[in-house]
């Protein structure tokens, strides 16, 4: 594995906050758990409306998806398996080469 | 034989190096290649010069790749344009008057140790790898780290954080470095751009303030015939507008720094995809990515063989 297969279970969740107190609640969130953000960079600039895109360890999964519930903030998972995400992205040129 | 280069799939520094190398041995009449100074970890900091060498003044290009490390479709641009431009050189008419009237100075990785070690360990790893005094965390964010504004709003004084401005402005190597060179050469570079992703938009000073740039009608006219052409390939629609109310406010870019410095078109792209595949960008991408932006680059390069009003 690629990575010694670190990114197993992780996941990519869009999140997108449509008031001030879902905002207030994201970062809040974030906080409390060791969050990657891809989308905006940090925590301070997200804004109502704006989508939020983060890479979160299979650990805390659970725990982001259940206080995302929890606070009625709307969520959707972009990537369930991070790990196979990274093999595929570099592995179509091992099958190629193979070919 | 002719040199064997996969231009669709993503390549590791080694490799990028030594293909640099391949170009300027295999087109002495329009690459030069040199090194602009050295990483933190000591890597030189190629460049490669495009152009029909003369002896008159020409204007010039500047086009970074790879300033934030996990974003590895820059790279993978920087590398096509180069291709495209030496081997369209011959039969493409537009890009051969670019590269007899321009020289495009070509850096297709800005940032080679947290390049470097998003292949080797942290495949999310954003930053520099530079070491903090008093802190375990590693890097500053090089967009955060030019001298304008510099940690301001949209920036962290935070070692740890991603978005690190740095211990005071150009502390990076890297960024000192080119800042070096293109003060050096200010008269003659007339564009900045700076590959980027994701988010699929062309964006423009100001980052750092919500104020219009004083020659917005030229920036934003270029920008928009810019969008139009990336379009024309294969309907992809980028946003395009002032980096702060486009994207977000940030501070210590080096866009922002680059018009300051007297370059008068200077921009950010954000390329491909709004998320569904994020900083993963599938190989199969590449080549339609790459070839709608490569359309917009000549587009700005075009512009400026022409006056604007």
């Amino acid at each position: 594995y690629l990575y010694n297969n670190r990114y197993a279970g992780d996941q990519v969740i869009r999140v997108t906050p449509v008031s001030n107190g879902e905002v207030e609640e994201l970062r809040r969130l974030f906080a409390n758990l060791t969050v990657d953000l891809w989308r905006p960079n940090s925590a301070a600039l997200i804004r109502e409306g704006g989508d939020v895109d983060l890479h979160v360890g299979r650990n805390h999964t659970r725990g982001l998806r259940a206080g995302l519930q929890r606070a009625h903030i709307r969520h959707k998972v972009l990537i369930s398996n991070l790990q196979s995400e990274i093999e595929k992205q570099t592995g179509y040129r091992s099958s190629r080469k193979r070919r | 034989s002719e040199f064997q280069y996969d231009y669709e799939v993503y390549h590791s520094l080694e490799e990028i190096q030594s293909w640099m190398y391949e170009m300027n041995r295999t087109h002495p009449h329009l690459v030069d290649m040199f090194s602009i100074g050295r990483s933190f970890e000591g890597r030189p900091l190629y460049i490669l010069q495009l152009g029909k060498r003369t002896r008159s003044y020409k204007k010039a290009v500047w086009i970074d790749c790879g300033v934030h490390a996990r974003e590895w479709i820059g790279p993978a641009f920087c590398q096509w344009f180069v291709k495209e431009a030496l081997h369209s050189y011959k039969y493409d008419s537009v890009m051969r008057r670019l590269m007899n009237q321009l020289n495009f100075y070509i850096m297709p990785v800005f940032n080679v140790d947290g390049y470097h070690y998003s292949w080797t360990t942290d495949r999310f790893w954003r930053k520099t790898r530079s070491k903090n005094a008093k802190y375990q965390c590693r890097g500053v964010d090089a967009n955060r780290n030019w001298k304008v504004k510099w940690c301001d709003e949209g920036a962290s004084s935070h070692p740890c954080d991603d978005t690190y401005c740095g211990p005071f402005p150009e502390s990076e190597p890297e960024v000192k470095a080119v800042a070096k060179f293109l003060r050096k050469h200010r008269k003659r570079v007339r564009a900045y751009i700076s590959i980027h992703a994701y988010a699929q938009m062309l964006l423009y000073p100001y980052s750092y303030k919500y104020a219009t740039i004083p020659n917005f009608s030229c920036v934003e006219s270029a920008a928009q015939n810019a969008v139009t052409a990336l379009y024309s390939a294969y309907g992809v629609r980028y946003r395009y507008g002032p980096a702060s109310t486009t994207l977000y406010v940030s501070s210590g870019s080096s866009m922002d720094w680059a018009y300051k410095n007297g370059i008068p078109y200077a921009f950010a792209f954000e390329l491909r995809d709004t998320g569904y595949f994020g900083f993963l960008l599938p190989e199969t991408l590449i080549n339609p990515t790459c070839t709608e932006t490569t359309r917009a680059v000549k587009t700005i390069a075009s512009g400026l063989l022409k006056k604007c009003p």
